[in-house]
């Protein structure tokens, strides 16, 4: 399903050259779940965004679904961004002066589903995140944990089949993070391939598998057996 | 130092009403060490935005060094915000533009520093949230920790008397952490006032107060022997 092979990441400022991703190959067969765990700027993000479609590496290919995402068109990229993948940014990403449930529904748009099937899936992945009453308030009327909330609610709202969750618990109390993990574990259950990025480790202790990123390179990758 | 007696926050909107803090009263002395906690949602970034004379409650009174709140004037307020409270938002708020180190010379520009004191004194607080090697890097050029540390060295950088902390360990790996909470242990060694909003029990653990929100009230107010 995914390859990386040799990914590099550099970000060259002035005449200091910054490594974020350092070599790193690994691959995720479909309907795993994995946890990424590392100090920050270790490169967690960085590989997050290449797996994403979001970032091209500076030299090493990915594979996704066989394919080279290099050879990949924009469309071709946006298209399996928009069919398979949801992402929830550790920066959240949601349009400004739009309503939670717009936001939501965004990823319906692309999937081609109609007005009332969009508000309707929209509503349910908002009833899920506990923010159902929220659903015509705009990000800077909720709390930070509540934008947390509504960003994993449209990257849940299509059931992707690779979710890509990027501190997805960070801004939320220990309750509420149990829930959303409850909703990543059923999305798991239907066969859904689940990567997670997380420096919390009870968090990291839901995946059956953890990798340890540290200034960019692999330094741990086993199986773990799910709390 | 200061004291909140009946505070509301009541957010109308349409025919809904938000009740982010609902009755709130309570007494902080200089140089105590307090953390907040509570459920996303519960009010306590509104409870910081208060204290912090960001945001004005709807209804009870607040007095600040035995002065009304309320009855200062916007200059009273900015230049109490610039000398005594230094505050590490949830959203880090830094300025896009601008280096790591013009953010955190920030303060110290109101503080009336010199352009030399100023560069050292701001490199110093980098340093010491190990980020000394990126001070000419904008806050789009760093990682998500990367920028948190980032408002928590300009937070730091004039030692204010009162440390505000919403979250500040959002989003850093557990040693990056450790690291933090050094730092704000040396503020409180010396008779500072740390007012620290965490979701995370062994953060909360360093404070020797611990309050609890739940919808807008304080639920829980009790001493707590740090670790
Ligand atoms: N500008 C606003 N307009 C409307 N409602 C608001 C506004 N700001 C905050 N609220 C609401 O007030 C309540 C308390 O918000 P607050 O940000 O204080 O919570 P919090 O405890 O910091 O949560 P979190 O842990 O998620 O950051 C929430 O329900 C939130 O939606
Ligand atoms: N646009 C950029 N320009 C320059 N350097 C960058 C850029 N984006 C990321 N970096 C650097 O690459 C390294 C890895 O960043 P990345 O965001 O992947 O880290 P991370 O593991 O997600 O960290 P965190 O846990 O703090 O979110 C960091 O040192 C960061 O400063
Ligand atoms: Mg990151
Ligand atoms: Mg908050």
């Amino acid at each position: 399903l995914i390859r990386l092979t040799d990914i590099t990441k550099v970000y060259q400022m002035g005449d200091m050259e910054v490594r974020a991703l350092d070599g790193v190959s690994m691959e995720i067969r479909r309907g795993e779940y994995v946890a990424i765990m590392g100090p920050s700027g270790s490169g967690k993000s960085t590989m997050m965004n290449v797996i994403g479609c979001l970032d091209t590496p500076t030299t090493g290919t990915y594979e996704l679904n066989g394919k080279l995402a290099s050879a990949m068109t924009d469309d071709d990229l946006a298209q399996i961004r928009n069919e398979e993948i949801g992402f929830v940014f550790q920066t959240f990403n949601l349009l400004a002066r739009t309503t939670s449930l717009q936001n939501v529904e965004l990823p319906l748009i692309y999937a081609g589903k109609t007005p009332v099937e969009r508000h309707q899936m929209a509503l349910k992945a908002l009833e899920n995140v506990g923010l159902g009453t929220r659903s015509d308030h705009m990000p800077n009327q909720l709390s930070g944990g509540q934008r947390q909330r509504v960003a994993i609610a449209r990257a849940l709202v299509n059931d992707p089949s690779i979710l890509l969750a990027d501190e997805p618990t960070g801004a939320l109390d220990s309750k509420t993070s149990v829930e959303i993990m409850a909703l990543f574990e059923d999305l798991y259950q239907k066969g859904n391939t689940i990567i997670l990025v997380t420096h919390e480790e009870d968090i990291a202790r839901h995946a059956h598998r953890i990798v340890k990123l540290r200034d960019g390179k692999i330094i741990h990758d086993e199986p773990n057996t799910p709390i």
